[in-house]
């Protein structure tokens, strides 16, 4: 049976087509991931990968990738990235320009957001299924916990802690920031 | 694994040999350079929790699976993609402030008692309450060399909230931090929520909120370690809580239920 399997597999799948975007903002841009689901054979390799584009100053929630390294490379335009390891120390805080590559390693705490004229990158994920969690926006850790473990965790009121949960409606991709002063652009 | 890690000649039972102190508990370290470790590839902790303490969210670069020894508590685990069930009506509760009334909703919570086995998967956030009478006692076994683990083969721990720099030395024990095995050195700073490596500009675009509130992610003058203590207990939407919380009102006290 390896002739049906193996042999006939497909090889090859596009990743740019806008339409097939697994997330997408019009304020802040889409990325589509690809994975062993999509593409079979990457359960061998145990690699995937994401395409992504940001729009001017669009941003990607602060996450961690929970079962895989993540190897950004940017394709295009320019981003700024910052990459906090696991004793809250800022291990990256910097532009990444076309043409460089950045490996953030497993668990590591990162967002991105991009510079005027946009971002957009390859990454390369050393699992076939690749797990994102995300830090804000509306399917992020911090709505998934009781107002209650925010305010004591943080050591807030219940209004900010609301706040804190409920400011973003969006996903993985933000458009930039509503708050004039929490504007902080690259 | 490298060579000769499961060369023992001797096997020797073992006692915690580091400690990690909270405002309310402490946590113990067997030590990870032991021959029986590095071969097993896991490492293990004791946390002791006291009522009413919470061991802020966190999460490790390896799979968790833990024994209740003592006690009980209350867990959530937030699983990416995995939508808030729990959710209160407006009546819950009633607390209203300037007109805006404190609805909350998250993922599902979890309950647990002495005798307890408890799963927690690579990479996923997860905090514990204390919400019983007594310490709660913890045994948790992280699997360092499981194939979920892609980092080196200690474990490290990422916190979301509040830090763990006040480890005080204990009867003798060598300091010891999170986040770190015992191979990086000793006498090691101590580590700080994730939050704190971003800028507060960054945090304030991203989570849409003011400085001063992104500020305090950070927890930076947060002296009470990795577990703290709720002083007026832990209120969150959850059935047994809400059994719990009629009695209360049924009964007009504070005191907890009978």
């Amino acid at each position: 049976g390896l002739e049906e399997t193996i042999c006939s597999m497909k090889l090859r799948e596009n990743i740019d087509d806008i339409s097939k975007a697994d997330s997408y903002n019009p304020q802040a841009g889409h990325c589509t991931h690809l994975n062993s689901y999509k593409f079979p054979i990457l359960q061998l390799l145990q690699l995937s990968a994401e395409r992504g584009v940001l729009k001017s100053h669009g941003i990607v929630a602060p996450h961690w990738i929970m079962n895989a390294h993540n190897i950004i490379y940017v394709t295009n335009g320019n981003m700024r990235i910052q990459i906090v390891n696991d004793q809250g120390q800022s291990v990256f805080n910097d532009q990444v320009r076309e043409r460089q590559l950045v490996v953030v390693p497993q668990n590591f705490a990162v967002v991105k957001q991009a510079g005027e004229q946009g971002c957009s990158w390859i990454s390369f994920r050393t699992n076939d299924n690749a797990m994102i969690n995300t830090l804000a926006g509306r399917t992020s850790a911090m709505r998934a916990l009781p107002l209650a473990v925010l305010t004591n965790a943080y050591q807030m009121s219940r209004e900010d802690a609301q706040q804190l949960k409920y400011s973003r409606d969006e996903t993985v991709l933000l458009s930039p920031s509503t708050i004039p002063y929490a504007a902080g652009r690259v | 694994q490298q060579k000769n890690e499961c060369q023992i000649q001797r096997i020797n039972a073992l006692e915690p040999t580091q400690i990690v102190q909270s405002e309310a508990g402490f946590t113990e370290f067997f030590d990870t350079n032991e021959q029986q470790f590095q071969c097993a590839g896991v490492e293990v902790v004791r946390h002791q929790i006291q009522p009413q303490g919470l061991l802020l969210p966190s999460y490790t670069s390896t799979p968790i699976l833990f024994y209740v020894e003592q006690g009980n508590g209350v867990q959530g685990v937030m699983l990416p993609g995995c939508p808030e069930t729990y959710e209160s009506s407006q009546q819950q509760f009633e607390g209203r402030k300037g007109g805006r009334s404190f609805q909350d909703r998250h993922q599902k919570l979890h309950h647990f008692r002495q005798g307890d086995m408890v799963a927690i998967p690579t990479g996923a956030a997860h905090w514990i309450y204390n919400n019983g009478q007594e310490d709660l006692v913890i045994i948790a076994l992280l699997d360092s060399i499981n194939a979920e683990n892609q980092l080196d083969q200690v474990h490290r721990r990422f916190f979301l909230a509040g830090n763990s720099q006040n480890e005080q030395q204990q009867q003798g024990q060598p300091i010891r931090t999170w986040g770190r095995g015992q191979q990086g050195g000793s006498q090691q700073k101590g580590s700080n929520n994730i939050f704190q490596g971003f800028d507060v500009e960054f945090l304030a675009e991203a989570f849409n909120i003011d400085q001063e509130t992104a500020q305090m992610l950070k927890c930076e003058n947060d002296q009470r370690g990795h577990i703290v203590m709720v002083e007026r207990g832990l209120s969150f939407v959850s059935p047994i809580m809400s059994r719990e919380q009629q009695g209360q009102q049924q009964r007009g006290g504070r005191g907890p239920a009978n």
